[in-house]
């Protein structure tokens, strides 16, 4: 019935009394932000009286713009597992959801680890899973998502720069393809997230992140694959999907150095090789 | 070059969007997917022969023997979930220094682990989280992961050996334990 705080030296990550996030800070950058998150679903269309097009392989099309929460609204039954260089908050959402989220010694981000799957389907919807931050910075419907690692490319909720914005798909008409990061800020405090691959996201309200994490669709979309996106995977019970997001909370201006930074890190990180010799060669 | 010829030209088909997305049925993404490996699993032996080549000390010496592990991020990697003392070497591609932490299946509950200096390196050893036990299913044997923080120079190679506790206890000299001194265990 209490908080849960797990930090370091650099990052403070209080989780609430249900074990949801609840606000991390960055004492380096003396930056807080309240910021509660929860993985949730969007209904994949099956196709409606306005459009018969389905949510596919080549389609986003949720059939509702509010997505269903996935968090129980009783306990993720979190789970502390402490140590000298690594500490970690073990999260359950589902029995086919989990969620590690890690703080290193001597790092300056919070890593959530997620592992989405298999999703059911035995109600017959189409599932499409994202992880959803909703934090107190006032970014309004400004946000920001790269292009292939390099520029970030300013966005704005229901606006192109490019042709006049028909907003006919309130939610799949705001998500953009992110390779490597997307952010959002306010004047004081940044919040950005590192992807580890290339996913699709959007902030659909301010204050709002979510990033698409795993998909599994019932009906084929009508673009030529001629089957529903619908992975059985290795073992037949359907497709895993295992992964990382690091979360970075900074003081505006210096945010950009310090994602930078990170994000060739991520992206050309060591190559790790074993050996069994253990001559005497360092 | 015939090795890297493999992963030159999959790739090369692989530039289809369908490849790139996986938008395609499922056994022509499935296809994808395994040319890629087959083109992957042959680079990694020729790297692997690179690296052991760049590390050995002379050229009369031979480098030692490398290899990858493809599902450290499902904590499975067979060189060090049974083995009691192994090296692991990082390659840093970025032109300038990078510090990493590093995480490595293993079975023991106890290891010391020596910088490329020879210093030891503090490490943590826990117990392979439920999530990740989920997606192994029934492969791989490791019931731990251990972690430590390493340092790798820019466009460069760092070495640390690991050894398990007990295997490091048995490289106490026979004579100390006769004289009934208490072998003192490998600092964690």
């Amino acid at each position: 019935d209490s908080d849960t705080v797990i930090s370091t030296d650099v990052i403070k990550v209080t989780f609430d009394s249900t074990g949801l996030l609840k606000s991390m800070t960055n004492m380096d950058s003396n930056v807080t932000v309240n910021v509660k998150q929860s993985f949730y679903w969007y209904n994949g269309s099956a196709g409606n009286h306005e459009s018969g097009q389905a949510s596919g392989a080549y389609i986003f099309r949720p059939n509702s713009s509010t997505p269903m929460d996935l968090f129980n609204g009783k306990s993720v039954s979190g789970k502390v597992v402490k140590g000298s260089e690594v500490i970690e908050f073990h999260q359950t959402f589902q029995p086919w959801l989990n969620q590690i989220v890690r703080l290193y010694k001597a790092k300056n981000f919070v890593e959530f680890e997620w592992v989405v799957g298999p999703i059911p389907f035995m109600d017959g919807l189409g599932k499409e899973i994202i992880t959803k931050f909703d934090t107190d910075i006032d970014s309004e419907d400004i946000f920001y998502t790269d292009s292939n690692g390099r520029q970030m490319m300013k966005r704005q909720k229901n606006h192109r720069e490019d042709y006049p914005y028909v907003d006919l798909e309130p939610v799949a008409g705001n998500y953009y393809p992110i390779n490597s990061r997307i952010f959002i800020n306010d004047k004081n405090k940044q919040f950005t997230i590192m992807t580890d691959r290339s996913e699709g996201g959007s902030s659909l309200k301010s204050g709002s992140v979510e990033l698409m994490v795993h998909r599994r669709l019932l009906h084929d979309d009508g673009k030529g694959v001629g089957e529903p996106l619908n992975e059985t995977g290795q073992f037949g019970d359907g497709l895993m999907a295992i992964g990382k997001h690091r979360v970075l909370i900074n003081q505006t201006p210096q945010a950009a150095t310090i994602h930078r930074e990170l994000g060739e890190e991520i992206y050309m990180a060591p190559w790790v090789f074993f050996s069994s010799q253990t001559s005497g060669w360092n | 070059e015939a090795e890297v010829e493999t992963l030159k030209e999959y790739m090369g088909v692989s530039q289809h969007h369908d490849s790139i997305t996986g938008t395609a049925k499922q056994h022509v993404n499935d296809d994808y997917t395994k040319r890629l490996h087959i083109g992957n699993e042959k680079c990694q032996k020729l790297v692997g022969l690179a690296v052991g080549q760049l590390m050995a000390k002379n050229s009369s010496t031979e480098g030692p023997k490398t290899q990858f592990c493809n599902y450290l991020n499902i904590s499975m990697c067979p060189a060090t979930e049974n083995a009691d003392s192994f090296a692991v070497i990082l390659y840093n591609p970025i032109g300038r220094n990078v510090s990493t932490y590093v995480k490595i299946p293993v079975n023991g509950a106890s290891y010391h682990v020596a910088g490329p200096d020879g210093s030891s390196v503090t490490n943590q050893v826990q117990a392979v989280s439920d999530a990740v036990q989920r997606v192994r299913r029934d492969r791989g044997s490791a019931k731990n992961d251990l972690f430590f923080f390493a340092h790798v120079p820019a466009l460069g190679f760092a070495t640390y050996q690991v050894t398990s506790a007990k295997q490091a206890l048995k490289r106490v000299r026979p004579q100390a334990l006769s004289n009934n001194v208490k072998a003192v265990p490998a600092p964690a």
